[in-house]
């Protein structure tokens, strides 16, 4: 689980 | 992508716009506190600074400049609008809104994805907004009535963070996403609101107007 999916989220 | 992912961006999107067609149509912004605006305000430019940092998103960025504009331009009619602002219902807005700033900095300032300016801003936003309805619940609860478009503002305002819920249990098991701040502070958010369902969902099965005990 990667950091740069950490804030594809609003 | 998923369902509940954008079916939850959609409604977050729906409960500013309601909330703005009751402020342009009736020039009025009774029962809405601004103090809960104030912070919506803080939470979205904490969050967002991202967008001078991260790589535009089709989808993301779009939505983000729609939240900063509105959430903006929200508090200026509030504020500003000379009809408006003279419907604000000042006096029962009274939570101390600037007690909710100070413990939610520590927070994020001890609970963070990383220890850097952006994400400490970040986890700082998230839990801001999950107390950022209370000022609204408190004005609500001393309305004697409360008007439709309002009650639906902050139904659709409570539903969104509920299907992002949805979203993040989709996501644990689609894609094994674990992001426990984001759980909790959203699980938090969405369970000061359990009243208010509560209530608004009895208020519409019954064809009453809505009201809090």
């Amino acid at each position: 689980v990667g950091e740069k999916k950490f804030h594809d989220e609003l | 992508m998923n369902a509940f992912r954008l079916l939850a961006d959609l409604t977050h999107l729906l409960s500013i716009i309601i909330l703005l067609v009751k402020i342009r149509t009736t020039k009025s912004c009774a029962g809405i506190s601004l103090k809960t605006q104030d912070l919506y305000v803080l939470v979205f430019i904490s969050r967002y600074l991202d967008l001078f940092t991260r790589p535009l998103s089709l989808y993301n960025t779009p939505f983000k400049l729609v939240f900063l504009a509105t959430s903006i331009t929200i508090v200026y009619y509030m504020r500003y609008h000379k009809v408006v602002k003279q419907t604000y219902n000042k006096d029962s807005d009274t939570f101390k809104h600037y007690f909710l700033i100070l413990p939610c900095a520590v927070l994020a300032f001890f609970i963070n994805p990383k220890f850097t300016f952006i994400e400490v801003l970040w986890s700082f936003s998230i839990y801001l907004e999950a107390v950022a309805i209370l000022p609204q619940l408190v004005l609500l609860q001393s309305s004697s009535n409360i008007d439709n478009l309002t009650g639906n503002y902050v139904f659709m305002l409570g539903a969104y963070r509920a299907l992002y819920l949805l979203n993040w249990i989709y996501r644990f098991f689609a894609e094994d996403v674990v992001r426990w701040i984001p759980w909790i502070a959203g699980l938090v958010q969405t369970a000061l609101y359990a009243d208010f369902f509560y209530y608004y969902i009895k208020s519409w099965r019954n064809n009453e107007r809505l009201k809090l005990p």
